[in-house]
């Protein structure tokens, strides 16, 4: 069912 | 100084329910435009972002921007004291380490008659430099017995004090983003769907083509499949189910946090789900005019 990516595979830390 | 008056305090009740299973310590953070959240879970694969824009309340001050740290859990324990019909006002100074909240009834507009009898009432209990002018509208709803003499207190504001932490957040820039797909349904159903697919497996397919918007779901117990149709001509705005889709996208998600996002549910009748291809999902509820509160879901992925 693939793998859980996390947030900071999408966007970037302030 | 930060103040901050809810008509209608439920609102801030349940979008503490909404967000305290997901994320243990937050940011409220103030602003004259208005109170934002954003914060992660622990596993940073969801982000709950708030947003109430200063319009929305009925009385509203920010000197300056401010960033309250609290712990989700002891604030929602603060908001059960509240009532679901209770106006909720917040207040914070400036360099202040706690968050003061205020539950009134919603019969606060009996006080009116009552107040220079208010004032004498309160007599030396006001503390020095006090405005007293004040003072009878903090503590007591009064209510008579015209003609009889009697004078009937009703005790009916609560004021909480929420101690206040520092918290270092990691905050993230979320783009604007174009989605290929935004489907717009009722949030109950949505709702329902996500608790009965929890029953056959932990992972879920959102799939939106031009047939509609399939929901599956596959585990050991067998398989689970719903089909939602567009119908934007219910005849209820709340019943409609609009699909806007510019390429078909298919994503699978973790249902536990989708499960977390429908504590929201009783925000509003609504639920829109935002998706393009190997992106996060955007699952939001909108507040009334007032706001919405949006959950961010990373995906799972095929390498």
């Amino acid at each position: 069912v693939g793998k859980q990516k996390n947030l900071f595979s999408f966007f970037s830390k302030q | 100084m930060f103040e901050a008056r809810l008509t209608s305090g439920k609102i801030l009740k349940q979008l503490i329910e909404a967000l305290k299973d997901l994320v243990q310590e937050a940011n409220i953070d103030c602003s004259d435009d208005e109170i934002s959240i954003q914060a992660m879970d622990n596993s940073h694969v969801s982000l709950v972002a708030v947003s109430l824009r200063s319009g929305g309340f009925d009385h509203f001050r920010c000197d300056r921007p401010l960033s309250l740290g609290f712990n989700a859990t002891n604030m929602g324990k603060i908001l059960k004291c509240a009532g679901n019909e209770d106006a909720i006002t917040l207040k914070a100074e400036d360099d202040g380490d706690s968050l003061s909240m205020v539950f009134e009834g919603p019969n606060q507009d009996r006080i009116a008659d009552f107040g220079e009898f208010a004032r004498g009432a309160r007599g030396s209990d006001s503390p020095p430099g006090s405005r007293r002018e004040k003072c009878w509208k903090i503590d007591f709803n009064f209510a008579t017995m015209r003609g009889v003499g009697v004078l009937v207190v009703i005790f009916d504001r609560k004021i909480y004090e929420l101690k206040l932490m520092d918290i270092d957040s990691e905050q993230l820039g979320i783009p604007d983003t174009d989605y290929k797909v935004t489907i717009q349904m009722p949030s109950g159903e949505f709702q329902r769907i996500i608790r009965d697919m929890q029953v056959l497996g932990d992972t879920l397919s959102i799939s939106c083509t031009k047939e509609g918007v399939k929901f599956g779901v596959q585990g050991d117990l067998g398989t689970g499949n719903v089909l939602i149709r567009q119908n934007a001509h219910a005849e209820k705005d709340e019943d409609r189910v609009m699909i806007e889709m510019e390429e078909p996208v298919e994503l699978t998600f973790a249902l536990r946090y989708l499960n977390f996002f429908t504590k929201a549910t009783n925000l509003g009748p609504t639920v829109i789900l935002n998706m393009s291809p190997d992106v996060p999902i955007v699952v939001e509820y909108p507040i009334g005019e007032t706001g919405h509160i949006k959950y961010y879901l990373a995906p799972k992925i095929d390498e």
